[in-house]
């Protein structure tokens, strides 16, 4: 029988890979990556420095559960918003805004809280102040899987939320806390490493005493300024849908509103290169004029986007971050230039470590970030780990077996921000194959990599000159 | 501002690539599959030996657009249904049955629609003829992309339509066409390895004579025969579900309607285990009873579910596709019992093929189908070639690099069969890391590697003895 297969607990169960929450203990994990990542996006939106809190609490009388809370000092939430950023998928603010930002979706919370109904069977608890004058809030969002909508229930005053403005969320889930490799602990050091400006103040399972990260940087990073999309970028039935919906009452006008780097000169010769009149209205353009349009589009020169969107962490916050974890004896970074895959704005940043206490034989490990969140699992996925594999690190004196990784000393860091990030599913864990993005990835570790060949020639040398 | 990332264009074309649209040579790849697959689960489901006719025709004028057609002589479509199929993300008939097939998602080819309008402007041209008895009828399916739903559209006789019952689907998409590895060509090849009973004729573009996979078998698989979810694999917050919206009267009677292998005997254990009355109506059951019958069902004994809702390929059909397939002096296959991840039945099954003219010295090629579909993209993501990276070959005598691939003149075959495939993302391109999986794919590989390597040895021990 044919129905639909609609967003809800049936479909998480079953897709809950795709979601990151394919075991207890990623469970654990991505539930505390996507708050984290949603406080401190809203943060930074506020143009507030992030403090964040968050705690992992395990259940009495339960061997496999945790209550799972991230606390920050963003603008808030408005009530109404509540059960839809809670208790809808696809519902938030960042999907249609072209910025790099860290949530991209819509998806990130509401599946960390259907978890925690699917596996407990408890609601979301979530407090918040939206703004320095009002009453904090406290209620609880579950979803009716009935009706496949959210439920806010239990509304009442939050005498113990003491900051001026902020949220915090609550989730009780099945989960498996476990420390080392791809852990919490990891995700919130690396968070820290690329996001200076962010102070975590963490308590484990069990810990009476909080891990501290303390934030090495006052200084907000600049925002993303959301751009228009490019028209280079565009495809002929998005633009076909973009000016039938225009408000504009010529197509000339159209195209200036809809796109970005498109002037009135440059709509102009767009139009004349497809042979219709900007004097046009925008809703009567038919499927053929669109096509002769999007043709002429690809055919003018148009400047290339604005790169304000994306936020690089910097070339000397990156050598920081490195140096701050790793005991190495050289460090070398680079921030690219910005470039574009797809009409979507980009900027990769790699840095090295060599040397040091590193194991000499261990094949290298590769720190990724996407957008300035970690990512811990799915390297074989990921373009960032191929480009590296992809890397004739024996051009700078490294040891590679084919298709491999490199051995030695070595320590790769690899940030790519873009106003949409391509990861390969929906549970953001890996950067999906864009022939630019993987190019560009090897460029900057092209650069790294020479800098490393250099200073082992130079090592060598000296180690020969001393033998003689 | 808050809103909905609604399912449609705009959606498509920012997660083209999770969807396996990343580009023009992979879309058309794509689409194919798409319509292949499901023309082979129709006639399938409706025990008929299937004959497909795949054309990819470029557009005149064009440079990189083709008409793709696929065409089947399955039972065909309902007039009724043609617009939600063809034209509603979500929507089909396997999603919600527990049993092997290869599509799962009720996406596919709406995907491959939107994507053709997307790049084309151009609708979907349906043709069909639901029973032997009928109007062959002929439709035109475009997406309203104001209003996000299926426009059906100049429907009229097909009179060119010529058999009894089968759809023909046909999309004008931005594509192009390369031949070799990850080509419609391979896939269509690999295709036929796995589906021995299924007859193709291709015509490639610009091609005037068919290629033509003729069946090698006239026997129909054993179809898959749908099981009920298993106690074992199910999450608190789904048992709550089922019971809330069970129309039995009793609890033990819901128990016994919603799951498979619950008897009336283990129903009414896992009352007395949870201490919830057999008689209590489902529909009134709290969170807390809900709780304490999900423990008590985790530490029930309860028998394994049902096997025949997976439908392997067979140990002699396998080592059949690779000789045909494959010069090469050894070949070995196995098929594991099935086994279960996450309440869901699958079965593994493996093959090698070693020698005959296959390079020494190259990196061994591995195949990969799931659900009886090759796999050509994202080995790198892939369960599968995780699990092969990770055996030891050395054991059966080969040369194998850390973190890669053996080295050799070695072909690996690998299929998963399952009533839910977990892929990576919804393009299903590559397996996701179920340790269960994992596991049942090394001892398939292990059983075939100490085949192979009684074999070199064996080879090793009759050349000394003829160099004495
Ligand atoms: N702590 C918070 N403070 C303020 N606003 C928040 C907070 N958490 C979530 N939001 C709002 O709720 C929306 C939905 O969050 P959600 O995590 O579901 O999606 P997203 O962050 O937009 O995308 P993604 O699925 O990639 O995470 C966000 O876009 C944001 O507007
Ligand atoms: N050629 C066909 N003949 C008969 N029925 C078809 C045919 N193609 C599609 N269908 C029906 O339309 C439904 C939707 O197809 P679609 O490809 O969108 O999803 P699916 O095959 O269920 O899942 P997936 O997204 O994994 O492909 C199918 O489930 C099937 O019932
Ligand atoms: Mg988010
Ligand atoms: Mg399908």
């Amino acid at each position: 029988t044919l129905r639909f297969a609609t967003l809800r607990f049936a479909t998480l169960a079953k897709n809950r890979h795709l979601l990151g929450f394919d075991n207890p203990r990623k469970a654990l994990l991505t539930t505390i990556k996507e708050a984290v990542d949603n406080s401190i996006d809203a943060c930074e939106e506020a143009e507030i420095l992030p403090d964040l809190l968050v705690e992992i609490s395990p259940v009495e009388g339960e061997d496999e559960r945790f209550v799972v809370a991230v606390e920050d000092n963003g603008p808030g939430i408005v009530k109404a918003q509540v059960g839809k950023i809670f208790g809808k998928l696809l519902y938030g603010s960042k999907f249609h805004s072209m910025k790099q930002s860290r949530g991209q979706q819509g998806i990130g919370i509401s599946a960390a809280g259907m978890y925690g109904q699917l596996t407990t069977g408890k609601p979301m608890r979530i407090m918040t102040r939206p703004s320095k004058s009002g009453k904090a809030l406290r209620m609880e969002v579950r979803i009716d899987t009935a009706r496949n909508r959210p439920e806010v229930m239990r509304e009442r005053e939050a005498k113990t939320f003491r900051k001026g403005s902020g949220t915090r969320v609550e989730i009780e889930l099945e989960g498996r806390y476990l420390k080392g490799k791809q852990s919490v602990d990891e995700y919130l050091q690396q968070t820290a490493m690329a996001n200076p400006h962010v102070s975590i103040t963490y308590y484990g399972p069990g810990e009476d005493d909080p891990v501290v990260f303390k934030r090495a940087s006052k200084r907000i990073p600049e925002p993303a300024r959301e751009i228009k999309p490019h028209p280079h970028g565009v495809e002929l039935g998005v633009l076909a849908r973009l000016l039938k919906g225009s408000p504009a009452r010529t197509l000339k006008g159209a195209l200036q509103d809809s796109f970005s780097r498109v002037s009135a000169a440059v709509a102009g010769s767009i139009c004349d290169a497809a042979g219709v009149s900007p004097k046009a209205r925008p809703g009567a353009i038919a499927n053929r004029e669109a096509d002769l349009l999007y043709k002429a589009i690809n055919k003018t020169r148009i400047m290339s986007p604005a790169t304000d969107c994306v936020v690089p962490i910097g070339q000397e916050l990156v050598l920081e971050g490195l140096r701050k974890e790793v005991d190495a004896d050289l460090f070398t970074a680079v921030t690219r230039p910005p470039a574009v895959y797809r009409g979507n704005p980009f900027v990769i940043e790699a840095g090295l470590a060599w040397g040091g206490n590193l194991a000499a034989d261990d094949l290298a490990r590769v720190i990724r970030f996407a957008n300035r969140v970690p990512l811990l699992y799915q390297p074989g996925a990921c373009a960032i780990s191929k480009s590296v594999v992809g890397t004739t690190w024996k051009n700078y004196g490294l040891q590679q077996s084919r298709g491999a990784l490199p051995v030695g000393p070595l320590v790769i860091f690899v940030h790519v921000a873009s106003v949409w990030v391509p990861f390969t599913s929906e549970s953001k864990e890996a950067v999906a194959h864009y022939p630019e993005i993987v190019k560009e990835i090897r460029l900057a570790l092209n650069e790294c990599g020479r800098k490393l060949g250099a200073f082992l020639s130079r090592r060598r040398r000296e180690a020969d000159e001393v033998k003689k």
